[in-house]
């Protein structure tokens, strides 16, 4: 009957990937985002402010590829998608496409509560997050170094032979 | 990809997920995250948030397909999402992990992948991470 909070923030990292700093912060802004997600718990709130809760934090955190830290697209860009759902009344709300949204779990629950309908994508998502005065952010709020050349990185290999099998996976997909 | 899944004190679970995507991807390619069903489900029973190849949890509808085996079969938690996450997305080739949480505070953290960034923190107010297996 205790409040819990579960959060993940991404698989497909392998030993190797991140060196013993990088862990180490990893570890820690997961630690973050569970106490703020914990307190609305204990304070009697529902199930969807702690994980709205969470979630932004992970969002803030450059380590994860949501929000600050995203990856990036063919085309050098960050585009976001969200979704976030409420098991007592069934109610969803989800956005994609995004790329000025700074915390999009914000939008996908104003999506949610504030709107007939469960998703929005691209400039239309955009255009109802500034009405419901969501915070808005250039783009380059989102790109860390890290990611592009990871970008850099994935164009290199686009041109090497084993990229002509699609059904290869890669580590890279998962960011 | 980021994800939470919740129970509070009325007992109401909630699910959410957010992500940058796919490396280096094009066409305007969308994956499971913002897919209600797929990469995010919550029902009376069960919460999901999920994470990895994206085609392969759209095509299971794997957040649903493991609340859907807790509802209807009656599974465990942490059977209904091994047998997904372990199972049914391998078989189609897919990977990757997700985080499920019960109503009656039953947790499980499948991957198949080398580690999944995860945490919990419950009554004791301690925050509890992992990496690897």
């Amino acid at each position: 009957g205790a409040p819990l909070l579960v959060i993940h923030g991404g698989a497909g990292v392998e030993p190797g990937d991140v060196d013993a700093q990088e862990e180490a912060e990893a570890r820690a802004a997961l630690a973050e985002a569970l106490r703020p997600g914990h307190a609305e718990l204990a304070a009697g709130r529902p199930a969807l402010d702690a994980v709205t809760a969470a979630i932004r934090v992970l969002e803030d955190a450059p380590m994860f590829n949501a929000g600050r830290g995203a990856v990036f697209t063919h085309d050098g860009r960050n585009e976001l998608d969200t979704s976030i759902m409420d098991g007592a009344t069934g109610r969803a709300g989800a956005a994609a496409g995004l790329r000025r949204v700074r915390n999009p779990i914000e939008l996908a629950r104003a999506v949610m509560e504030r709107s007939r309908h469960v998703m929005m994508i691209g400039e239309g998502a955009e255009q109802f997050a500034a009405e419901q005065g969501l915070a808005l952010v250039e783009p380059e709020y989102f790109r860390t170094e890290r990611r592009w050349q990871q970008l850099q990185r994935a164009l290199r290999d686009e041109s090497q032979p084993h990229a002509l099998d699609s059904t290869a996976p890669a580590k890279a997909y998962f960011g | 990809t980021v994800g939470a899944v919740a129970l509070d004190a009325q007992g109401h679970l909630a699910a959410g997920t957010s992500t940058g995507g796919m490396t280096n991807k094009r066409y305007g390619r969308v994956g499971d995250a913002p897919i209600i069903g797929a990469g995010t489900w919550a029902d009376g029973r069960c919460a999901v948030s999920a994470t990895g190849w994206g085609e392969f949890y759209i095509r299971t509808a794997a957040a649903h397909e493991i609340c859907a085996r807790v509802r209807l079969s009656g599974d465990a938690i942490e059977k209904a999402a091994d047998d997904v996450v372990n199972g049914l997305i391998p078989a189609a080739g897919g990977n990757g992990g997700a985080i499920v949480l019960g109503a009656d505070g039953a947790v499980a953290f499948p991957f198949n992948t080398g580690g999944m960034y995860r945490g919990w923190i419950g009554a004791d107010g301690e925050p509890h991470v992992a990496i690897w297996r």
